[in-house]
């Protein structure tokens, strides 16, 4: 059973895949993300952090063995069990299929589109409209697969549901109004099973779905 | 939590790339 | 063992990856890539393909069984065995690694540098250049790590020794001249090293390193 320690910036949706998953596999998971433990934009360019993940990106793991590990998927994957991970072969390829399809599908257009809502980029129109639609067709294709399912892979939560679910949180806390997701009932049925599950809701708290899209945040 | 989201390395152009890959090799195929 | 069909354009650098680490497992995979088996631009976007494969993306794969999978990643693992996926949990969180790296620190600049002079896409001189620093960095953390070590994980070829091949294997035949690929012996060397490997080059044939960094081609 993995034991170890997750360096990260608070509220790190990456991290939550993390550590989500270490609530279903039981793996020991220490939090370092706050003073001392470990300082953002600090402790992350020190040569001793440098030198276990020459990156210097968060979140990465350290286990208590001294294995040393980054890349969210890497990690999340590691503090897994079979179970969640895919327990066939192509339970296994199928899981693999939806978390890459998070970050190649999701990631752009949701931090696209969230982002100048935070104020943390500046606000392009066009790009926002693209994000949307980009947004749209991932929403269509999630809502097709979820027509008859309520998970992504098999009849249980695995990696899939967390890798996916994590990575639309922001859009559904900040921008997927209620008009924007009524196309798509299956994905929010979906979504909301998934983050009232116990061990999401350890990680995540209470997820309070998008009531009016946030706009540009000068 | 806002700071460290604002330094993610997004790959916010990965559609425009997609999209030109996806032309170009449309038409070496005809 | 698995036996399927790939669908892909030819030369797909996503697809090598899936078709080396077939040559590895010894899956039985037949590549449709041309007519009439497959026309990219008009197979993936017929009803037929698009129940399959949602995104009409390629490469996709499909199962002599009916199992049907997309994104190349996924479709790499599934076509592997579990000497190339990593023997333990701890070199299969090292190879999940290494394949999230690729995706995520590797494409993004080879492709803004690669693509102009493939002529897939518009020169822009800024993004050129910040590509080319994105990259020299990514070598450089590639050098540091391949310095003491002859493949990315473990004492033999893994699935990250091929995914991370294939994601430079564009920039070292267009664009990685000598004097660039200088300062990264140990990635040259390693690169050299697996494209020479038997699988590798019944995938890929003869890889020329790049003599003059390509330019934009209009």
């Amino acid at each position: 059973m993995a034991a170890g320690t997750l360096y990260t910036y608070p509220e790190n949706w990456r991290a939550f895949k993390a550590q989500i998953a270490a609530q279903y596999s039981g793996a020991r998971l220490k939090i370092a993300s706050t003073s001392p433990a470990f300082t953002f934009g600090q402790t992350n360019r020190s040569p001793a952090f440098l030198s276990n993940f020459p990156l210097g990106k968060v979140p990465a793991y350290q286990g208590d063995d001294g294995f040393c590990l980054f890349e969210s998927n890497a990690i999340a994957h590691y503090l897994s069990n079979d179970a969640i991970r895919g327990s066939t072969p192509q339970a296994a390829a199928r899981v693999l299929q939806w978390v890459s399809f998070a970050d190649s599908e999701i990631i752009p257009p949701a931090s696209a589109w969230v982002f100048p809502t935070l104020g943390i980029m500046q606000f392009n129109k066009q790009a926002t409209e693209q994000a949307k639609e980009e947004l749209k067709r991932v929403l269509a294709v999630l809502n097709q697969h979820l027509n008859t399912r309520t998970f992504l892979v098999g009849e249980r939560i695995s990696l899939a549901d967390i890798t996916v679910a994590c990575s639309l949180l922001w859009p559904y806390k900040q921008v997927l109004e209620p008009s924007f997701r009524q196309p798509y009932p299956n994905v929010t049925r979906w979504f909301v099973t998934c983050v009232n599950q116990p061990q999401f809701k350890a990680v995540l708290g209470e997820v309070k779905l998008c009531e009016k899209m946030a706009q540009f945040d000068a | 939590a806002l700071q460290g989201l604002a330094q993610e390395k997004i790959w916010f152009d990965k559609s425009r790339y997609d999209e030109a890959e996806r032309s170009f090799y449309e038409g070496e195929n005809g």
